[in-house]
């Protein structure tokens, strides 16, 4: 299977609608000044395959939502919450267009919806499934969100190497 | 369990080392023993989900095994070596890697770029960020990532390379 | 023991923002508010050395100020500021830096050696490894380590580069 | 002040005796090739100013001692521990050139020698003398290696920024 493209909401640095496709590649490289949003990419891929959001950067799912006013923690304290604008949305999706056979017709949406109440809302090609069915579908898919044996953080890649014996040993028991 | 876990490892301690030798030898040489050497072993053979396992792995030419002695480049490939050997018992259809490289010197920076390259011809997708030229001239596409001042907002734009492939 | 806190504390939290300004504004530009904001705030006034230190910094035209918003890069660059800020209260006559560019873009890259090298040419003195040429090729010397293989040892050479100036 | 040169004999990746001089540059750039042994020079002018081994990467201080051929640990785990011979040194030091006024002329000596039963000796212009001696000279010069203000380890720096509020405040104890 392949990943076709990404579709982000209000994600994190990514105010509004924004579409990434990645089209036959195989090999696709995120480029861009420091700053810029490349690893918010990894984090939308990361949480719309049902990720925890301690292994993400943010410590609350509230932070994953687009935010462009000033507000509390901000550079300039000013308590100016209004929501529901474009400023400052409520609520945020990322939608993973995925193809099981790597085929352009046959394609599977994965939406995870946040909104500011920190509920996390899964749906399965439009239609609405619990947390264990998505992951579900998931694995059948050998991605498993929970070895994260796909995924290398900014960082990271050394302590793969460096880990304690006990903890590679857990890795193969999540993949086995 | 235990033999849920034995497959797995076998698998992979059986990788561990073609894998490593191919992220270590001179890109430009085939010699069949150029490349380092890397292994698995278990610590307790009869249980071993309920023990450790114990990663070593040599540079060329080198002749220490544990990952204390190995410098800050020496452990990423090991790194990646580990990870690629791990991932190929239950391949994952993608990978997705932020800034790996930033420990590694132009040469390695090449052979990882190589390896990539070669596995995504072979149907595996990975989707790589990275500040070096060296690892993102050799993909297919590229997705520019930018910061678009006038509406607060990051934005991004892919290019197909193999358009301009000579 | 507050007195001496508090006459190191004042003296890096007065330098920290210049500091962040010099090493965020444009290089090019020589505008007298580019660049972002950086501040140390005491978590208890009275018994500072029994509390924290809140360390904030806001690249330029960006929004947010604690560290967990900050990109790789942008810590990088929060961090090397800091770091040089509390060195100007006592300051010690060399640096040692190992990698620090590692998570840096070429225009951050270019940023941190030109402050290098104007701080150098003020008579304080940086040894600094790197990988990235746009970092080394603004030094006054390079001290070229590689491996000898034959004797199985590392070797260095000194090579002056202000001989080579144009 | 500045540090003029550094000598090295036998430590860590640098067998025999190595030299290192810094002419007149305030700014050297160390380079080469991932494992070449730059790291192991940073790790040798932290040595030669007096830091605890636990900061250093080897766990032992007899890991910084040059080993040629193989022993226990290595590739090959045979036991064929020989000292005393050029491949296999039972000890090794490192010596800095510092210069208080930063002229040629005007050179302080600090050497540290390790050997194989881990004890560290230090001499200042040849004399040796106690680890706190040593550290007072260095202390007068504003080289604070308990602070360590002035060194960045290899993967340390974003670290800097992001540690807990009371570190830094012991961080700003250590320079007042
Ligand atoms: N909820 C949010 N709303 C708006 N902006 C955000 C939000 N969360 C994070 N950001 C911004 O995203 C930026 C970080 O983006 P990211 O980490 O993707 O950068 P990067 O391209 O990976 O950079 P680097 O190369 O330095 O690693 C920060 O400047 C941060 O302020
Ligand atoms: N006691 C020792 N005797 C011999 N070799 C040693 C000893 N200790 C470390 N080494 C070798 O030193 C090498 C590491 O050197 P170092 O960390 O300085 O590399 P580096 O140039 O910083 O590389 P990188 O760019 O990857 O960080 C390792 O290959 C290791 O085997
Ligand atoms: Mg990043
Ligand atoms: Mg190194």
């Amino acid at each position: 299977g392949r990943l076709l493209g990404i579709e982000l909401y209000n994600f994190k640095s990514y105010k509004g609608k924004v579409s990434i496709g990645f089209g036959e590649s195989n090999f696709t490289s995120v480029i861009g000044p420091n700053g810029s949003g490349k690893s918010n990419l990894m984090d939308a891929i990361s949480f719309v395959l049902g990720m925890k959001s301690i292994h993400l950067r943010s410590h609350t799912l509230a932070d994953l939502i687009y935010r462009g006013t000033l507000q509390d923690g901000d550079a300039d304290s000013g308590y100016s919450e209004t929501h529901d604008n474009e400023n400052n949305p409520s609520s945020a999706y990322v939608k993973a267009f995925y193809s099981p056979s790597g085929q352009e017709n046959d394609v599977a949406e994965l939406t995870r919806t946040i909104t500011l109440s920190q509920e996390s809302t899964y749906k399965l090609n439009g239609e609405t499934v619990s947390h264990k069915k998505y992951c579900d579908f998931l694995e059948s898919e050998n991605i498993l969100i929970k070895a994260r044996n796909f995924l290398v953080f900014q960082g990271d890649v050394e302590q793969v190497a460096s880990q304690k014996p006990r903890e590679l040993t857990t890795l193969f028991e999540q993949v086995s | 369990r235990k033999d849920a876990f034995e497959s797995a490892f076998d698998h992979v301690s059986n990788a561990i080392d073609d894998v490593y030798r191919e992220l270590t030898r001179d890109p430009h040489s085939t010699a069949e023993l150029a490349g380092g050497n890397a292994s698995l072993t278990l610590e307790d053979e009869d249980e071993p989900y309920l023990a450790g396992i114990r990663y070593h792995a040599t540079p060329p030419t080198k002749r220490f095994k544990d990952m204390e002695f190995l410098s800050g480049g020496e452990k990423t490939i090991a790194a990646l070596a580990l990870l690629f050997a791990i991932n190929s018992f239950q391949p994952s259809p993608f990978f997705v890697l932020d800034e790996v490289d930033a420990a590694l010197d132009i040469l390695n920076v090449e052979r990882i770029a190589t390896y990539i390259r070669q596995r995504a011809l072979s149907n595996l997708q990975f989707i790589v960020i990275s500040l070096k030229n060296t690892m993102f001239e050799k993909s297919q596409a590229l997705v520019g990532v930018f910061r678009q001042q006038r509406d607060n907002t990051s934005r991004a734009l892919t290019l197909n390379l193999e358009n301009y492939e000579d």
